[in-house]
C-alpha cells in the first residue's frame, strides 16, 4: 500500500475529487496548507481578499492505495490538477506498511 | 399463472420497502430504536443517510442494476451487470458498501469480473441481490446456483456468502411458487445443516452486515411472523444492518404473502418511479424465465 | 521507528490522549483535517444561506514512537477511537528512518 | 529521496525559512498544528492573544529533498530552530518513493 500526498492549487479539489470518483476513490484526507515555492506569494486574490504574503494557499490531499490502484491515481490527479503554470503542485509517493480501519479493525487493503 | 407474477412482484416491491423502512434505523442498536421510536414500523427516512421518506439505498439499486443488465440482454452476461454496477458507482450513490466499492473498483479498472476468494468477505453485499438473480432463473436450481455464485464473486468471493446466497435463491424459488412456510423451513434448515455457524434457534439478535448475522435475524423473523409486516417490523426492530435485514426479510415475506400481505400505507410512501420500475423490470425477468418460456 | 498517523471523529481526541498518556505516550502533533469517504457531508444552514458541506470534519494524530510500541499504539487508538459507526477513521502506519529532537540534537528512539 | 518532516516553534518559521533558501532550497509546504509534549500548554502568549489550552501552537513544514541535500537541511533546521527550552519541536525523515511534479509531470529529484 501506499500513501499518497497530493499538493495543489485549491480551486482544483473538487475537480480532482470528482474525477477520483470516476475510478471509484471516495476516501481522502483534505488539509488546508501554505505553499513556498518558485510561485511567489505577491498580492493574490483569494476568497476575495487580496493577500500581501508570501506563501499560497494549497490543498494538501492524502489518500491510501493498494499497489495496484497507484499508477492510475497518480496519472489522474497530475491530469486533472495541472494548468501548465507555476504552482501546480506536488504528487509524493509514500510508503504505508499497515493501514486499520477504526470501525472494525480490518487491516490492509480492506482497511482502505 | 398471476399468483406467482404476484408474489414475484412482492417480492421486489417488498425489498424495496425492506430497504426503505430499515435504512431509518441502520447502525442503530435496539435499546436506542425502542427508546426513540418504541416499535419502528413507518416509513419516515431520515437516518444516517438523511434520506426522504421512501427512499431506497444500495440494496435495491444493485440489485435493479442486475434486473436492467439481464432484462436488455436477454441472457445472462456477467459483463453487463458489472458495467451497470460501475455506471451506478460513477453517479454517486446514497451508500455503497466497502467490500462492494472494492468489487466494482476492480472491475473498472481491471476488468476483473471475479474477485479473489477472501475468508473475510463474508458481509451480506451479494446476499442481498439475489432476488433478480432468482426471479430470472425461475424454477431452475442448477441456473439459479450458477447465476447466484457468479454476480456474488463480482465482490464477494466467500463460501459462506456463497452457501446463503443460494438458499436465499431456492427459498424465493419455492415461496414464489407457493411453497408453504414449512417447505421453505427445510430450506433453511439445510443450510444451517451443512454450515452450523447460520443456526438461528436460539436467536442471539446478532443483526450486523457479516451474513451469518443477518441470515439469522432474516430466518429469525421470516418464521415467526405470521405477516409480511411482522416480518419486516421485527427484523428492523433489531438495528444495526436493518436495511439489508429488512430487504431480505421482506423479499422472502413479499414472495410468501403476496402483494395482499404488504401495508398500503407503506406502499404508498416509496418513491414512484422506484415502484414502477420494479413493476415493469420484475415482468421483464419472469418473461425470460425458463418457467416462462416453458409455456 | 514508525511514523503513526490516525484520523479519528474530533470529539474522540482527548479520549485518545488520555489513554495514550496512560500507555506512557506524551507526543503528539495534531491536524484539523477535512474528511472525504463513506460517512457524508450534508447542506447546512449558515447565515440564511444552504451550504453544502460535502466533507467531515476530522482530526489527524502524528505520533513518532519506537517499533516496539506500534502495536500497544494501534490498539489503543482502535480501541479508544472506535464506535462503530462509519466513519471511525483510519490508522496508517509509515516508516520512519529517523527522528531529531530539535532542542538536544538526539537522534533515534531518544529524540521521540 | 526523503520526505522531511519538522515540528517547529511557529515564530521560527520565517528564520529558517530563510536558512533553507540560502542553501538553495525553496519548496516548503506549511501547516498549522496542535502540539502536546513535555512542554505543557498552560497559559501561553499567541498571536497577542493568551491560551489557556493544554495544547502548543506549532508549525509543520515538509520538504522533499533529494538524498545528497539530506543531512545539510536536516542539520539546518535543527541549528536555527533551536532555542534549548522545551518544545523546540522534532525533524522526521521519511521514505519518498516516487515525486512528481504536477506542471511538467517530471518525477523524481527533477520534480523538487
Ligand atoms: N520540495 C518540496 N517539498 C514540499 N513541498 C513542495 C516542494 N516544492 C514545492 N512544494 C509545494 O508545491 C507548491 C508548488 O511549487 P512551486 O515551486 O511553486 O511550483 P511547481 O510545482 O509548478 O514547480 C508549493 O507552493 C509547495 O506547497
Ligand atoms: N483511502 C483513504 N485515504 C486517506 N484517508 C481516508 C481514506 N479513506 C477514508 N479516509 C479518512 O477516514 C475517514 C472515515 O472514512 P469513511 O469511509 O467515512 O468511514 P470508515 O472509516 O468508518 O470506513 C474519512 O472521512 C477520511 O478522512
Ligand atoms: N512522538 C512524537 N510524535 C509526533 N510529534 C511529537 C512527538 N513528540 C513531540 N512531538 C511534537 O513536538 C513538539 C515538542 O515536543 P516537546 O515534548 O514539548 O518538547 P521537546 O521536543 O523540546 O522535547 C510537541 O508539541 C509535538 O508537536
Ligand atoms: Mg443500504
Ligand atoms: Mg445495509
Amino acid at each position: 500500500m501506499k500513501l499518497i500526498e497530493a499538493i495543489i492549487k485549491p480551486f482544483k479539489l473538487d475537480e480532482v475529487k470528482d474525477a477520483l470518483n470516476e475510478i471509484g476513490i471516495e476516501g481522502i484526507t483534505v488539509s488546508e496548507v501554505k505553499g513556498f515555492g518558485r510561485q511567489k506569494g505577491h498580492t493574490e486574490l483569494y476568497r476575495g481578499a487580496e493577500y500581501v504574503v508570501d506563501f499560497i494557499p494549497k490543498i494538501k490531499m492524502e489518500i491510501a492505495v493498494s499497489d495496484d490502484l497507484v499508477g492510475k491515481v497518480v496519472e489522474t490527479i497530475q491530469n486533472v490538477a495541472k494548468t501548465g503554470r507555476i504552482g501546480d503542485g506536488k504528487i509524493f509517493i509514500i510508503p504505508l506498511e499497515e493501514a486499520v480501519r477504526i470501525r472494525t479493525g480490518e487491516k490492509g487493503s480492506d482497511a482502505i | 399463472p398471476d399468483e406467482i407474477r404476484d408474489r414475484a412482484r412482492a417480492a421486489f416491491i417488498g425489498m424495496a420497502i425492506g430497504d426503505a423502512l430499515g435504512a431509518t434505523v441502520e447502525f442503530m442498536t435496539t435499546s436506542e430504536i425502542a427508546s426513540k421510536y418504541g416499535t419502528f414500523k413507518d416509513i419516515i427516512g431520515g437516518g444516517w443517510l438523511r434520506l426522504k421518506p421512501g427512499q431506497v439505498t444500495d440494496d435495491t439499486q444493485m440489485a435493479l442494476c442486475i434486473a436492467r443488465a439481464v432484462v436488455s440482454r436477454q441472457t445472462w452476461a456477467l459483463e453487463a451487470v458489472a458495467d451497470n454496477f460501475a455506471a451506478w458507482l460513477k453517479s454517486r450513490p446514497v451508500d455503497c458498501g466497502d467490500t462492494c466499492r472494492k468489487g466494482i473498483r476492480a472491475y473498472m479498472l481491471h476488468g476483473t469480473l471475479e474477485m479473489p476468494l477472501n475468508e473475510w468477505d463474508a458481509g451480506n453485499g451479494a446476499a442481498m441481490r439475489m432476488l433478480p438473480v432468482a426471479l430470472y432463473s425461475l424454477p431452475d436450481g442448477e441456473l439459479l446456483r450458477k447465476y447466484a455464485v457468479e454476480q456474488a464473486h463480482l465482490t464477494h468471493n466467500n463460501p459462506v456468502s456463497d452457501a446463503a446466497c443460494i438458499c436465499l435463491g431456492e427459498m424465493l424459488h419455492l415461496a414464489i411458487c407457493g411453497a408453504e412456510k414449512s417447505r421453505l423451513r427445510r430450506q433453511a434448515d439445510g443450510l444451517v445443516a451443512r454450515f452450523p455457524t447460520f443456526n438461528f434457534e436460539p436467536y442471539r439478535g446478532l443483526a450486523t452486515g457479516y451474513v451469518v448475522d443477518t441470515m439469522q435475524t432474516v430466518f429469525h423473523w421470516f418464521f415467526r411472523g405470521r405477516s409480511f409486516e411482522e416480518c419486516l417490523v421485527g427484523a428492523v426492530n433489531q438495528g444495526a444492518d436493518a436495511d439489508t435485514t429488512g430487504a431480505i426479510c421482506a423479499m422472502l415475506a413479499g414472495a410468501y404473502y403476496g402483494m395482499e400481505g404488504i401495508p398500503q400505507r407503506w406502499l404508498k410512501k416509496m418513491d414512484k418511479g422506484v415502484i414502477t420500475e420494479i413493476e415493469i423490470v420484475t415482468d421483464k425477468l419472469l418473461a425470460a424465465s425458463p418457467l416462462w418460456r416453458a409455456f
